[in-house]
């Protein structure tokens, strides 16, 4: 039996808002370590890679190793079900053709229940490898949003160039050019505001504005966000997700001939 | 322009 409890359901209805742009189906890996995915969007540009632990959950049982195959927008619809303040459940059984999703009221008066049917996916899964970055660089993720949001409306691609100096986003099109340069943040007792570039060889990439901005989706998981850049290999645009995981988005950089 | 590249370029395919 797989069952899997959180008291803050909020936490994966922001994780559905976060990955539902880029994917319509996607395998939920269910272990004991807790529930994985991994999948790229349509064009294979991106991939998208959520961990949540098992430790994260405030229930968690899984008896055995379970691959589900779920329909992103099915589950989004589900999930748009529950108020931000229910606790939900995840339950399967073992070899599943369902997953039941149980939204619980705070003083239990209101019990509701979803049974979604489980797809078979012939996912392709990537070996990620174990990368040393030249750049990461973290900084507050609204703002991060704020400039994706801005600079694609100059252009279809925008370039992030990272040195000692700080990070600058650029943009240009037909209407024009937009830079956005920020410095990193000194010493500053609100960690949440920083802005924190470690670097080892200066970079400078480009990228697609359409990708990045379905990754600021993820924008309401965590007040930062951290991006690991080296020359030529795709960028990790990660989030934190409170105590439970993380969500990752790898983007394939535009590179030329 | 700079072309675009897709993801399992990059990564090993399990």
């Amino acid at each position: 039996m797989f069952e899997a409890r959180l008291v803050q359901s909020v936490i994966l209805k922001k994780v559905l808002e976060a990955i539902k742009d880029l994917l319509t189906e996607a395998t939920f890996e269910c272990s004991d370590c807790g529930i994985q995915l991994q999948a790229m969007d349509n064009a294979h540009v991106s991939l998208v890679s959520l961990n949540l632990r098992s430790d994260g959950f405030d229930k968690y049982r899984c008896d055995r190793n379970l691959s589900m195959g779920m329909s992103v927008p099915c589950m989004s619809k589900i999930l748009r079900c529950a108020s931000s303040e229910d606790t939900v459940t995840l339950r399967a059984w073992d070899n599943p053709d369902t997953i039941v999703f149980v939204f619980e009221s705070p003083n239990r008066d209101k019990i509701s229940e979803y049974e979604m049917k489980l797809i078979n996916l012939d996912q392709e899964h990537l070996g990620i490898p174990e990368t040393l970055y030249s750049c990461v660089v973290k900084m507050p993720s609204q703002e991060f949003a704020r400039i994706c949001r801005d600079l694609s409306q100059f252009g279809d691609a925008m370039t992030i160039a990272c040195s000692k100096e700080g990070i600058k986003f650029s943009a240009a099109g037909d209407y024009g050019t937009a830079n956005v340069k920020l410095a990193q943040t000194a010493e500053t007792e609100n960690q949440e505001e920083a802005v924190v570039v470690e670097m080892k060889e200066p970079v400078k990439l480009t990228f697609s504005c359409r990708y990045l901005n379905s990754f600021v989706k993820a924008t309401p998981l965590c007040a930062q966000v951290q991006l690991s850049m080296s020359a030529e290999v795709p960028l990790v645009c990660e989030y934190q997700i409170g105590e439970i995981g993380h969500i990752r988005y790898y983007l394939a950089p535009k590179i030329d001939d | 322009a700079p072309k675009q590249r897709k993801i399992r370029q990059f990564f090993v395919k399990w």
